[in-house]
């Protein structure tokens, strides 16, 4: 059918593909999207923490284009609970060519009890990001939960570090990354500025040996982190902690030729 | 600055050219009312009919439009002629053996966002320039 509708000519073609015309379209779709081939996650849940983040992010975006308004970065995931903390404006969102988000490859949460310190381990591989992307923010997000059985008016010291060196006998050297203290009562999201360290792990890959969490009470007691509310693998999926990296291209995509 | 008699025989071959143009320009007219003009298109590419939406979370497609007709004479300002494209109408005019139309193409483009999974189950949200067409015009 041929309708004409505000200048706009339209054209409905419905047609068969044989499965090789099929092929062929969907490899030259891929390389406009500028992968080599078709990505197989071999998780997909659309409902955990991550992607649920990014779908925020997408919405944002397009609305922004929609109507010129800029939804606000700092109101970003308020379906799982407020930010508890926040880094940065919206403005290094709307600047940004590519946004990932990244998932905590430690499989188990190892409530380490070590040298008197509890801590927990994230990792996350930062290998497949694509060429000509540089990170211009990074942040690592972990949930917290209201805890009823501390008390209302309890604070506690919550300090990321990346791991510089592992030692199986003894601690390991650690760089002190960003602290926060929060209530007991408090619930939702904590953001930690980890930028200078993805760009570091970007640039050497072999030093990338990921981050501890340490939780200490106002009198210097190490606490278990998940008395201190923070959700780990055995909690929901939409709570689950992540990284998420902002990046700006350094340089025009070109298309191989083919 | 041609004096009088110059300038009549200039108005004259003036008009001359101008009957020729008007002829050429009705038979042009004529064909371009059987053939379409320079337009954008309706194109939609959807990432459902693909069957990707186990690794796209957004959008399910977008609008690309395309553009397709002739570029003929006279362009108007609808079709968002640039310059140098009258000048190739009229010079194809004169020779149309051996000099084309100008072609009809995307004058505007616009980005569109792309929310995927990686290999690794990790989410990328790209930004892709360049890949909807707002306007069609005669280059």
């Amino acid at each position: 059918s041929l309708t004409t509708d505000n200048g706009i000519h339209s054209s409905f073609i419905y047609g068969r593909l044989k499965s090789q015309e099929r092929r062929e379209m969907q490899r030259e779709i891929l390389s406009i999207l500028g992968l080599p081939h078709r990505p197989r996650p071999h998780l997909h849940g659309k409902h955990n923490s991550a992607p649920m983040f990014m779908l925020d992010l997408y919405n944002s975006m397009l609305m922004e284009e929609a109507g010129g308004y800029s939804y606000p970065y700092k109101a970003l995931f308020t379906t799982q609970g407020p930010p508890l903390a926040r880094l940065h404006d919206s403005t290094f969102l709307s600047d940004a060519d590519m946004v990932m988000s990244f998932v905590n490859l430690v499989e188990y949460d190892m409530e380490i009890f070590h040298q008197r310190r509890h801590h927990r381990e994230f990792r996350f591989d930062l290998s497949k990001i694509p060429e000509g992307e540089a990170v211009t923010a990074a942040e690592f997000r972990i949930y917290k939960d209201y805890t009823r059985e501390r008390f209302v008016n309890e604070t506690f010291q919550i300090t990321i570090y990346q791991v510089l060196e592992e030692n199986t006998e003894s601690e390991s050297d650690l760089f002190p990354l960003d602290t926060r203290t929060i209530w007991a009562a408090e619930e939702g999201w904590l953001v930690f500025d980890i930028t200078a360290t993805s760009n570091h792990w970007v640039v050497n890959p072999n030093n990338n040996l990921g981050l501890q969490l340490f939780v200490q009470t106002t009198t210097g007691q190490s606490v278990n982190p998940k008395m201190a509310g923070l959700i780990g693998r055995l909690g929901p999926q939409n709570k689950q902690p992540f990284m998420v990296a902002f990046f700006k291209a350094t340089e025009v995509h070109i298309r191989s030729t083919r | 600055s041609a004096g009088g008699k110059h300038k009549n025989q200039g108005r004259s071959r003036s008009s001359k050219s101008q009957e020729s143009l008007r002829a050429t320009s009705l038979a042009e007219n004529s064909s371009s009312d059987q053939r379409q003009a320079c337009m954008k298109h309706e194109l939609y590419v959807s990432f459902r009919d693909l069957g990707w939406q186990d690794w796209i979370i957004a959008p399910e497609g977008y609008a690309a439009y395309y553009c397709e007709g002739e570029c003929s004479f006279p362009l108007n300002s609808y079709m968002n002629a640039t310059n140098h494209a009258i000048v190739q109408t009229l010079v194809h005019l004169i020779n149309p053996e051996n000099v084309p139309k100008p072609c009809c193409a995307p004058t505007q483009l616009n980005a569109i966002s792309v929310l995927y999974f990686d290999d690794s189950s990790n989410v990328i949200l790209k930004k892709y320039r360049n890949m909807v067409v707002r306007a069609c015009g005669c280059h």
